[in-house]
């Protein structure tokens, strides 16, 4: 069971994972809006989109209990190694979300659609399913968001002794909350931290993938 | 706009809060 230290932690990263969602009208946007035809409309779209997102990411980030603790730099040095791995890690909770099972198809085409190639998308929607199977609960996305932002490993971080510490507490709520969930697959955690590897590579081919786009 | 933003401006601005500024 969580301490009380524990619950009063999670609560915290619940409201600040909730008060910061994608605001319906982008989400909306996103899956219906039928007026953007030409690359360029597309190429602004997605770079709203993107902007508001890694806002999203920040507001988030900030309001997780010991981040503004740590050193300025090393906020903005764990937000920028982080921010590509934790929006994937979003729009695949978003893609999996039941709510948007009759729009999936849509969001689908409009990705095949954006230009990037199909050598990187295809890897993107498998790890789309591949976290689908996990039939995570939001609290596991929420943690899984924050242990992602709080990698002490990033580039240029000085003080990792302390973001170390920080990722360890929402681990240890992760691995508890795992076993809550999921009694009958002693397995879960292991597959969550699992993923987070597969988030690395895509960070990795991020840059190709957006080169990819720009040339098409 | 927003989309002559580099990540890292976007970063420090939100992380100050006037990103609107």
């Amino acid at each position: 069971e969580l301490t009380s230290e524990q619950m009063e932690l999670l609560q915290f990263v619940m409201d600040a994972y909730n008060k910061n969602r994608l605001p319906q009208e982008l989400a909306t946007k996103l899956i219906v809006q039928d007026d953007i035809v030409t690359n360029d409309d597309n190429f602004v779209f997605l770079t709203t989109m993107a902007t508001s997102h890694v806002q999203l990411l920040v507001e988030f980030t900030k309001k997780l209990p010991g981040f503004q603790t740590l050193d300025h730099e090393d906020q903005i040095a764990l937000l920028k190694g982080s921010a590509v791995e934790a929006m994937f890690l979003r729009s695949a909770e978003l893609f999996n979300r039941k709510l948007l099972d009759t729009h999936t198809d849509r969001l689908a085409e409009r990705i095949r659609n954006s230009g990037i190639s199909q050598d990187y998308i295809n890897p993107l929607f498998n790890f789309y399913k591949s976290v689908g199977e996990l039939n995570m609960a939001e609290e596991e996305y929420a943690l899984l968001s924050a242990i992602v932002i709080l990698t002490p490993d990033r580039q240029y971080i000085k003080d990792k002794e302390s973001v170390e510490k920080l990722q360890e507490s929402f681990l240890n709520i992760l691995e508890k909350l795992c076993k809550q969930h999921h009694p009958n697959n002693p397995q879960h955690f292991a597959r969550l931290l699992g993923r987070l590897t597969e988030l690395r590579t895509f960070s990795h081919h991020h840059t190709d993938m957006l080169m990819s786009w720009r040339v098409n | 706009p927003a989309s002559n933003l580099g990540l890292e401006d976007i970063i420090r601005k939100a992380l100050m809060g006037n990103f609107d500024e």
